[in-house]
């Protein structure tokens, strides 16, 4: 049973790309089998995994609403949708409530024997994001602590809680503090609002540590540019805590 | 003749907002009078400089084109037009090249004595985004030190390009090197290929401190939550850069 998650967060910069490159790459790692699904016509997600693509594939099968191009990266276990700047075009066919469901319906008819389905989605709630909280079962917003990502936080349960009555199963399985300053007092402040928000869904944190900053300038995630790292090692204990909830292994 | 800047980038969390609220007030403390025009539905800018807003009176300004609403800050100087969630439903009168010049046409009908309008937008090529573009002169692209950062820059670049055919007056004035950390290399490697990509437009850094950070929690500008801090110095130098090159004067 493939479970789907969507990683999101209307708020910018905030470590979205970063988390689902790596938390997938780890999954790998430990032989899971994994789609990475790009839904940001940025194609932050795919540079991050070395590939340079356009979107124009990806467009044309959410269009045709038919099964996602799927490419094999150099991750072995990792496959990619691609994105690149023409998924912008899509935004257009989001109006109101029509045509949030394209994406799920394209999902159903891609073949693979994938054990996770992570979609790293766009700092929006637009046509993207929409879609992949319509298609998703699992629900993680990775955080950055200030005051402005508090904001950006509160503004995304809202959106979620109001999808919830067209998609029963969706749950926020994970709040995850990224690009964490320990030293600062804005750093403890911003973690206890959010443990005080989501009792038990806080995660481990994930440090602010330049090689995460650098591994999307080589095209591969962290475990492979930087294997022993504060960056490799926070992400791979934030992905074990996530199997051991959503895996369920 | 008031002059228009918009601070554009399709990067997330690269500093747009914190750039265009520390630019107004640290002009408006020079005796400069600045219109700081939220344009981002997530409203960081608004709450940035203490105001509360859902965004409603400024979709329907902009949905009847009249002029837009106005609100004073407690900055002596310093006017803002509010923004908020609501806003969100202006990106469904984006299709392709219509609706661009909404922005435009509206502050044209809005009266007041300004020398700066300073235009925060979100993280995205859409309405609200091209309709900054489309109103202005002037354009500030902040950048964050990354190689995801270098690529929404080089894509921001395509699109400013490409409306300079309906705006010709447009002019990508700097790129503003935001939350620098001079000590990591790929702070100089991004800055070398800045200095390459733009020869005479890098603005003096803006240095990662937590002042910043802070700042919009306490509902101000930083010259007024840390007015020694290196974040009130690094925006103060690069106020008065622009000043010169916008200002004339
Ligand atoms: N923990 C970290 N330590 C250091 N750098 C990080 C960390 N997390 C993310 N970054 C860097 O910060 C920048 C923003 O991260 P990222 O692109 O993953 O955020 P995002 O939420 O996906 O952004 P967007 O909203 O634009 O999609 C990137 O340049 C990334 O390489
Ligand atoms: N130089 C800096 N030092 C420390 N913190 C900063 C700095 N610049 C910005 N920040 C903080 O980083 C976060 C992102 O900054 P900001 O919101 O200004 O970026 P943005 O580009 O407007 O984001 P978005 O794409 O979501 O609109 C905010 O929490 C802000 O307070
Ligand atoms: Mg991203
Ligand atoms: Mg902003």
């Amino acid at each position: 049973m493939k479970k789907v998650v969507s990683v999101v967060n209307l708020k910018g910069g905030v470590g979205k790309t970063t988390t689902a490159v790596n938390l997938a790459a780890c999954w790998a790692e430990t032989g899971k089998k994994v789609l990475l699904v790009d839904m940001d016509p940025q194609g932050s997600a795919s540079i991050s995994v070395g590939v340079m693509n356009d979107g124009n594939e990806l467009l044309d099968a959410l269009q045709r609403t038919v099964d996602l191009p799927v490419v094999s990266t150099d991750v072995p276990g990792l496959d990619l949708v691609p994105s690149g700047i023409e998924l912008t075009a899509a935004n257009q066919w989001y109006t109101g409530d029509s045509g949030i469901g394209i994406l799920d319906r394209c999902l159903e008819q891609t073949e693979g024997d994938w054990d996770y389905l992570i979609i790293d989605c766009p700092p929006s709630l637009g046509f993207h994001t929409m879609n992949s909280l319509m298609a998703c079962q699992h629900v993680l917003v990775p955080v950055e602590a200030s005051f402005l990502g508090l904001n950006g936080l509160k503004q995304m349960v809202t959106a979620i809680k109001s999808i919830k009555s067209q998609n029963p199963d969706i749950k926020i399985e994970a709040v995850i503090p990224c690009r964490a300053h320990r030293r600062r007092r804005i750093h403890w402040e911003i973690m206890d609002r959010l443990k005080e928000m989501f009792p038990t869904k806080v995660t481990p944190i994930i440090r602010e540590n330049v090689s995460l900053t650098e591994a999307p300038g080589r095209g591969k995630p962290v475990i492979f540019t930087a294997r022993i790292s504060k960056g490799a090692d926070d992400y791979r204990l934030v992905s074990m805590w996530l199997d051991e909830r959503i895996g369920g292994i």
